[in-house]
């Protein structure tokens, strides 16, 4: 199935 | 001091239109420059970046950078309050606890005055960096939405794959599939032509959920534009009139 990724694992934190 | 005003409240009625269902609350960055705000949605799947130039104002004043942290939901009420000809001034003063939002009405001696309470906002704010897209598709925004609001029916996800002939829009459930193509059009520019620039075919799914959120903005302009890559988030860009943009990222979904 489609696991839901989110946007924490792409962009950084300021 | 802070005081921003727009001869017209409908835009900025439109704009909390578009993010009301995604947000609670949201911290308003105010600088001379202008309105930015950026916000997560609470599962952290979608972003909210909102930018409002100053000069796109009618008039526009903010003599120290405020951070004022609002609720969505209540300043959607105060702005359904207003009548789209309505003047909206929005104001607040240097190291704000409230933010006053007025609203006249042209050619009637009646101002309405709402006041706001400002909240303490302990925000991530996430660094996005610049990124060139395989694909970035411009296309009729009531399209997107039709097409969204469509596929839904069948699916939880939409799967968008881009390449040179067109863009391809499907979603497949336990009751069949859908299929939405669009071939890009001969003429651009016009708002109801479909333009791809493609440097590399992609393939990505997304939540159903989301998208529907993000077609809340479709009455803020006549195109919207998509920027896919393969295995990064989508961004998903509205024009706010002549005064701004208001851009939806959201996480794909990725093969288990």
């Amino acid at each position: 199935g489609n696991k839901q990724t989110t946007l924490t694992s792409f962009f950084t934190k300021k | 001091m802070f005081e921003a005003r727009l001869t017209q409240s409908a835009i900025l009625k439109k704009v909390l239109d578009a993010i009301k269902d995604l947000l609670t609350e949201a911290t308003f960055e105010c600088t001379d420059s202008g309105i930015q705000v950026q916000a997560m949605d609470n599962a952290h799947v979608s972003l909210v970046s909102m930018n409002l130039r100053s000069d796109g104002f009618d008039k526009y004043r903010c003599d120290r950078n405020l951070s004022m942290g609002m609720s969505i939901a209540v300043m959607s009420k105060i702005l359904k309050c207003a009548t789209t000809n309505d003047t909206v001034t929005m104001r607040a003063v240097d190291n704000p606890d409230t933010i006053e939002f007025m609203f006249d009405t042209p050619g009637k001696d009646v101002q309405a005055q709402y006041e706001m309470k400002l909240i303490n906002m302990d925000q991530e704010h996430l660094g996005i960096p610049e990124t060139v897209y395989s694909c970035v598709v411009k296309m009729p925004s009531q399209e997107f939405a039709r097409i969204v609001r469509d596929l839904s029916q069948f699916g939880e996800n939409i799967t968008i794959a881009c390449t040179k002939e067109g863009i391809k829009f499907s979603a497949a459930g336990d009751t069949g599939t859908a299929n939405v193509k669009l071939a890009q059009t001969a003429d651009s520019g016009e708002s109801d032509s479909v333009t791809i620039e493609m440097q590399e075919s992609v393939k990505l799914s997304f939540s159903c959920r989301y998208l529907n959120f993000f077609i809340k903005a479709t009455p803020l302009c006549e195109q919207v534009q998509l920027s896919l890559s393969n295995d990064v988030p989508l961004v998903c860009e509205f024009n706010i009139g002549e005064i701004g943009h208001i851009k939806y990222y959201l996480a794909p979904k990725i093969e288990d």
